[in-house]
């Protein structure tokens, strides 16, 4: 199973529809996807038309350790399941703070299920706390939503900080694949000139031993689209609302990425 | 002096672009204005040219009470002072969970400057953590930037139900002054849906005794405008950047609506 975690602490760049529409796309092709919401606004649950209240058993109850992993799981879709989020798990954070190895509980509660899916992604909420540093212990890649905007681009040095205090201390296996352009809108001059920062600061990384010295931009970018921004409110994914729009057609081209792990760049 | 939280803990939705802005078309109104940078990224920091890794005595050394707070303000523009924020304060959080009272720190902090300027604005993170709560605690009213989007309408209530706990715990003053749409796409079907949405649901809160039972719509609606992405690049406002565009319009709409308090709706 490839474990990806979805993640940049600066909101509204993409992740939730990243990590909803990749699956989706991913499920096409054929692959068995599990997802897990660990953001306790619950987008990711609330995009797949399931209701965070009705939610028993999720991603909260999988942390405190109230559950096991087969009670949490729930097929949503074909090719793909999901460990679902709700309110409560926003009080997570401060009940583990005391636990030892906190932050390799997800990690631990994930290590059944490897055989029964061939990919795992993990939706992260905006910040770099105890949610997100379970995430990067239970993934292997991670995949950085990115919008090309000025203030997008200044929190990245503290996000690839993080990801190698995780690589050093906790998951020795953790490494950027990659950082997607989302939202985006060729043509600006800010989208040129953040496009030219980022792939002049990944190329300095090449060849040095550090978690993100292999990391590259998607070939893919994910064009704005007013369709993304629809879909939610249906409870569906792009390709069930609108299967032939741009926007599907973007996330149909990263899950090809993604699987060829043709990443020229 | 007025004391008004921009707060919102879904991402991205225009907090920061927002609390820059109406503090410089305040401050062209001359009003005298304090801004208060409470979000670990240090954006709004950054968006006024202000380096974070400069900062020696800011919004982490007021909560951690190792500064005075006139230690804390510099003046960055005629009329703008700013407390900035730096990297630390995302350890404020843990630093301050076991101090008594700890949500009212800068509140308290604050009392001593009340007459030095005519109005604070805090840009909160996005969450609803504790250096949210501490905006909440200090400010009288909150203003809620809000993309009209189905998943930034979702965390309304979660948003509105942390406003009533701290008016009848904290800060029996608070009060949301209103909601105002950014990014705004006025022909989109989902822009459409969004502000009906909107509009009933305040509607149907007014008359009763609730924190936001007086809260509307701000009739100004900061339209998406890629010169408003741009200007933080440099570290200037919109103001500083091209104030002939509608983004410079629209937060001059904004200042004269919250300084007239003309709020129909
Ligand atoms: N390519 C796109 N085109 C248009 N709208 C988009 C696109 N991608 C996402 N959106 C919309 O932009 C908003 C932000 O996206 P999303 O919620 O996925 O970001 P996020 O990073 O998960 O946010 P948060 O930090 O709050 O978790 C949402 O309303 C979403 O519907
Ligand atoms: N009206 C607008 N038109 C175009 N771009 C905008 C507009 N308002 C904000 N932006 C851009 O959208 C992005 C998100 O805005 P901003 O950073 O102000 O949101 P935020 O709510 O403060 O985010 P966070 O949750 O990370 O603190 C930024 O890159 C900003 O430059
Ligand atoms: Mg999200
Ligand atoms: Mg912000």
């Amino acid at each position: 199973m490839r474990r990806i975690a979805i993640m940049n602490q600066k909101g509204g760049v993409g992740k939730t529809t990243t990590t909803t529409n990749l699956a989706a796309a991913l499920a096409l092709k054929g692959q068995r996807v599990l997802l897990i919401d660990l953001d306790p606004q619950a987008h990711l649950t609330i995009h797949y038309g399931v209701e965070p209240a009705d939610v028993e058993v999720g991603a909260y109850e999988l942390l405190v350790q109230s559950a096991l992993v087969e009670t949490a799981i729930r097929t949503i879709r074909k090719n793909v399941s999901l460990i679902a989020a709700h309110t409560d798990l926003v009080a997570a954070e401060s009940e583990l703070v005391s636990i030892v190895g906190r932050e390799m509980i997800l990690r631990d509660a994930l290590a059944k299920v490897d055989d029964d899916f061939d990919f795992m992604l993990i939706d992260c909420p905006p910040s770099l706390g105890l949610l997100t540093l379970n995430a990067l212990a239970a993934a292997e890649e991670v995949c950085i939503p990115l919008q090309a905007h000025f203030l997008a681009l200044q929190g990245l040095a503290k996000l690839l900080d993080t990801v190698s205090l995780v690589q050093a201390r906790i998951n020795p296996a953790l490494r950027v694949g990659g950082v997607l352009l989302c939202m985006f809108e060729a043509g600006t001059r800010l989208a040129v000139e953040v496009v030219e920062d980022l792939t002049s600061f990944l190329a300095e990384a090449k060849g040095r031993q550090l978690p993100w010295s292999e990391a590259c931009l998607f070939n893919t970018r994910i064009r704005r689209n007013i369709k993304l921004a629809e879909c939610p409110s249906y409870g569906q994914t792009i390709f069930d609302y609108e299967p032939r729009c741009r926007g599907a057609e973007d996330y149909l081209s990263l899950a090809a990425e993604v699987l060829g792990g043709i990443q020229e760049n």
